[in-house]
């Protein structure tokens, strides 16, 4: 008989690191920096700083790289830097409901351990709390075998930084110029971003500094609890079990959001039971009919605090400042819900100007604030982008390829669970809500676009009278 | 400062049953039947049992299924039932470098898990390893907080099988006939396997008999080290580690498959150390010199009784037995190596008959003998068939479309570790070294199919005069 064993997650995701998104060097360098970045921005959010932060790639051979990323965040406590960086599935994001550039709890432990996969580097981390207390200086590698830290160096250190981190990893990489590089991703990360400062040292190159567009941080998403829609019915039934409520109308009003006494009322009628049942008394055909009635009943819609999207002044500016168009426009739309998620999309649109008229569209992708560079074919945005008739808004448009003319697409989703095609998060899973919400934002802004064509003919038109 | 805490990898996949191949309930029930099926296949083969596999899938509402699979396999022993139903990440065959159907410890857990997720039911097995043994009856559903197994029976039970395993799972679901339907996977996984004998209950409709085609088991592939190729730097570090041998020449002999005295003797004089240095005492510099003489050396090829290929004979048989073409071609190719994993592509091509002449190829995507039937945009095996110039075969083609005519291509991936682009096993992602095989293999297939055209053609004209 076969000898069955328990799996490490940290030696799963070394025999699938492309699945972590590092399948190969060039690709391998955008991942850690991506994931160091992230992690920064998301920190001084929620800690509310204006971030700052400092990336620098240095070229140590033909093949290999030191990235070092900083920033004025709040800092890792001490206790906790061996488990960030050297447990994958270990985090604070993965359970707080609210929109975050990670959620997975993996994403610089697998940079870290990449790193040491290929070069048998360590991570080396400096951080430090508050100005009242002492900067820390670790090196912490993954025990692949275990997923758990091992800690060679944890010392005090000097740092003129009050408060903040800073991460470096040396990792086998490759640096290239141009779409899908590190640059253009640190450079649409500096656009979504406008209150973040970025000084960017490349390899080889000159530093660039992308100074702080707008003085304010964006409102910061908060927590909230999942809305009812598309919860599962194995989901509830656990809620069930666990909830400390006593009574099943607190329970629903506390474990969910949206959910109003008058919800409560409908909810359990339907179920055959009362707004005092103990949930833990309920039969399972209750918990199954009470599924079905919170389906069906009427919601409002998930609140938008937990949302954190770009906005459309800032989606028109942002794409103002980089594409010499002659004609800008977004649509930002209401939120809604897939699997008691709420997310929200955003379109921004480029036309005219000096954009090339006769290739095919420029589309930038991104989640979260976060730009996607790889897997567009894989992604949802992608295949919602296709599956529009752009040539019904006054484009070209072959079957099965994007559509053509002097135009640049953006499109974000935010959400407080995005749902990537894997954990590497470079593609968006093509729910049908999600698609479904992709398709009315892109019409929304193609009947823009098509207005504003006919009117420019017109104009042209008549001109030439 | 915010909280992190450990994320259970149950809770995880809950989070993300796309990743897992559960997106929508039409897909749920492929991916829930073909994760027991492959388990079946692999067990019966270990155990070397030809195998009987009875397949039931029975509608009881409108969106709700049962499905049961039996097989004849080795039973599983009884203690061993709940982990390996109830604990994502735990199998026997992640640690074992031959190649299998399953790969990662998740399939049924998960397939059980999504079934508790969508209905609240537990999995029901029973189970037998011998004619002197009772059978064994467990109830189990996976606490996904902490990715443990819940037994909710364990009891002895009467059976008329004198070895054996049967699953049962209820879940939330969809059936429909066509393409990428359970019906496909049962007919293309009967082909690919023809010492199988399947009895495929489908919902509502007449059983279906796959008798077995040949009486004999392939070659059951056997377990191997590691392929020099490709190991990173890391692997080799902890290896090193790890090994219990004294000796490097003797750690890298056993450690390694086709690492014979003479390697051995190149290698430590590239890093300046000797064969009877003991693996600990390296220097991180010397494990380097030596890593990188590993990559750089002459090495045979990997042993090939890793792989079990379909062969080209039993390919053409099965192309033949359901494709009305007049004409049947299959290449396998020899063994080549990826991170250190043996690989074998295989190619078979029908053309002519009464295949319709206008339309695009239709492709079957198979790795390890297991139907691909989504994310065919995303695999490697699409994306080299598009790579490649047919119309240097007489064939037509479009940009970015598969080739079109009276053709059909199936391409089968062997490995000891196939990279998937998800944990759900959809698609093959795609290795340069993966990639380049499939390209060699097709091109040689098309080289065939050309001169096949070419001939014919002659004849025709021939016949004209
Ligand atoms: N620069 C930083 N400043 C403050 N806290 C940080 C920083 N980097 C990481 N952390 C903390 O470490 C945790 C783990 O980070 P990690 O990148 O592994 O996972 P994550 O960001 O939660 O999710 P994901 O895998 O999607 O990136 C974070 O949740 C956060 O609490
Ligand atoms: N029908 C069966 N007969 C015998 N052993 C089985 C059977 N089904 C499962 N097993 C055992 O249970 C283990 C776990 O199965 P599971 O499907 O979860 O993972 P896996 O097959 O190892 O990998 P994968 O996730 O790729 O399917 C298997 O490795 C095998 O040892
Ligand atoms: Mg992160
Ligand atoms: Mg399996």
């Amino acid at each position: 008989a076969e000898r069955q064993r328990e799996i490490s997650v940290s030696e799963f995701f070394v025999k699938n690191r492309h699945l972590l998104g590092f399948d190969n060097p060039q690709k391998a360098l955008l991942t850690a920096v991506r994931e160091c970045v992230d992690n920064s921005l998301d920190a001084c959010g929620d800690a509310g700083i204006l971030p700052s932060l400092r990336i620098e790639i240095v070229q140590l051979a033909e093949d290999r790289f030191k990235i070092a990323v900083e920033d004025n965040g709040p800092g890792i406590v001490r206790a906790q830097i061996p488990k960030v960086f050297g447990k994958l599935l270990y985090g604070s994001k993965f359970h707080t409901m609210k929109q975050q550039r990670g959620q997975q709890g993996i994403g610089v432990s697998a940079a870290g351990m990449y790193g040491q996969l290929t070069t048998g580097k360590p991570v080396l981390i400096s951080s430090r709390t508050s100005p009242q207390a002492p900067a820390h200086y670790f090196e912490v590698t993954v025990d692949t075998r275990k997923n758990q830290p091992l800690v060679l160096k944890d010392e005090k250190r000097e740092w003129v930084k009050d408060h903040g981190t800073r991460v470096e990893i040396e990792l086998q990489a490759t640096y290239k110029k141009g779409r899908r590089s590190v640059d253009d991703y640190v450079e649409q990360t500096a656009i979504a971003n406008p209150h973040a400062e970025i000084t960017y040292h490349p390899p080889g190159g000159e530093v660039l500094h992308y100074a702080r567009a707008v003085e304010a941080l964006p409102e910061e998403p908060r927590e909230i609890k999942p809305h009812p829609y598309g919860v599962e019915l194995g989901m509830l039934m656990r809620m069930l079990q666990d909830t400390p409520a006593k009574q099943l109308g607190l329970a629903l009003k506390h474990d969910f959001s949206r959910v109003t006494d008058k919800v409560v009322s409908e909810v359990v009628k339907a179920a055959g039971v009362t707004a005092s049942t103990r949930p833990r008394d309920l039969s399972t055909p209750a918990i199954e009919k009470l599924h079905k009635a919170l389906q069906a009943v009427k919601l409002m819609a998930p609140p938008t605090n937990c949302l954190s999207p770009i906005g459309e002044e800032a989606i028109r500016a942002g794409l103002q400042k980089r594409i010499q168009a002659d004609w800008y426009e977004a649509v930002t739309r209401p939120p809604a819900v897939y699997r008691g998620n709420p997310f929200q999309v955003e379109v921004g649109l480029a036309y005219g100007g000096s954009l090339p008229g006769d290739e095919l569209a420029e589309m930038y992708r991104l989640a979260n604030r976060v730009p996607l560079q790889y897997q567009a074919s894989a992604c949802a945005i992608t295949k919602a982008v296709l599956s529009v008739d752009w040539r019904g808004y006054g484009l070209q448009m072959s079957k099965g390829a994007l559509p053509s003319g002097p135009l640049v697409l953006m499109v974000h989703i935010a959400s407080v669970w995005v749902p990537f095609t894997s954990e590497s998060k470079e593609a968006i899973a093509a729910y049908p809500e999600i698609v479904k919400e992709l398709r009315l934002a892109l019409m929304e802004v193609g009947r823009k676009l098509a207005s504003h064509i006919r009117h420019r003919r017109k104009v042209t038109d008549e001109m030439k009278k």
